[in-house]
């Protein structure tokens, strides 16, 4: 199974 | 301060329904034009963003900018006293620390007020960059719910593949494997049924069942949905409303 990803991978937090 | 009136208490408490199960407690930024608010779910897989423009409302007032710290389920308990057909209106003075929800049946005479308390809540935001995405879908809403509802029987995932022939969802699980097709069309009889591709290039991404689920739960808010992905890359799933939209950007899961 594919690990699942995070949107803070994709976007940075502010 | 803030006042706000809709027609029908069944808008919000729909849209509080969509988004409750991803999201405990969040800041709502009011403004003179309407209501927004952007919060990650605790396990960082979606963001739902909702816009709530001024001119959706029966009556809206807010002079100057309030954040309304709510916990989310708490709001929805609150709004289960209203009847969807009462008047519903939201105020809430300048710093003040709780949000007057009240409920009007003007037929019976009834009206009902509850406060909601405030809370600080020190939120953490994304900054999502304009994006055009490689794939937009734009489909029946209840037929993205039935599709996505039918395969998690097979699998916690479903992979979605766009290409010039249409959408397909597929999953695979220990009793089998099934998939979708869907085909671009026009339904000129019931517009919603049609299903719109805008494509640069194909694109396949795996997303879990559980939180896509969750997602569907806005079917209610809309007759269509618009789906659009780019390859390894967060979808983006936007549900319509009359004056604004509930968006939600979804992690995907990570191929090799």
């Amino acid at each position: 199974v594919a690990p699942q990803g995070r949107l803070t991978d994709f976007f940075k937090v502010s | 301060m803030l006042e706000a009136k809709l027609d029908a208490a069944s808008q919000l408490k729909k849209i509080v329904e969509a988004i409750r199960d991803m999201l405990g407690e969040c800041n709502i930024e009011c403004n003179e034009t309407g209501l927004a608010l952007q919060s990650l779910d605790k396990s960082h897989i979606v963001l739902v963003s909702l816009l709530l423009g001024s001119d959706g409302f029966s009556e809206y007032r807010c002079d100057r900018g309030v954040t309304l710290g709510l916990n989310i389920n708490s709001l929805a308990t609150v709004l289960r006293c209203a009847n969807n057909d009462d008047i519903l209106t939201l105020r809430s003075e300048d710093r003040a620390n709780e949000l007057i929800l009240t409920f009007e049946d003007s037929k019976a005479d009834r009206i009902s007020e509850f406060n909601l308390r405030l809370m600080d809540i020190d939120q953490e935001y994304l900054a999502i960059p304009e994006t055009e995405y490689a794939a937009t879908v734009v489909m029946s809403a209840a037929v993205l719910q039935r599709t996505l509802r039918d395969l998690s029987a097979l699998s916690e995932a479903v992979t979605i593949e766009i290409d010039k022939e249409g959408i397909r969802f597929s999953a695979e699980g220990d009793l089998g494997k099934g998939s979708t097709h869907f085909k671009p069309c026009v339904d000129m009889e019931n517009a919603e049924n049609s299903i719109n591709i805008t494509l640069s290039e194909p694109v396949s991404l795996s997303f879990n069942l559980q939180y896509f689920s969750n997602i569907t739960k806005a079917s209610s808010l809309s007759s269509t949905v618009t789906l659009q992905m780019t390859a390894g890359m967060p979808a983006q799933i936007e549900y319509k409303l009359p004056s604004g939209h509930v968006r939600y950007y979804f992690a995907p899961k990570i191929e090799d």
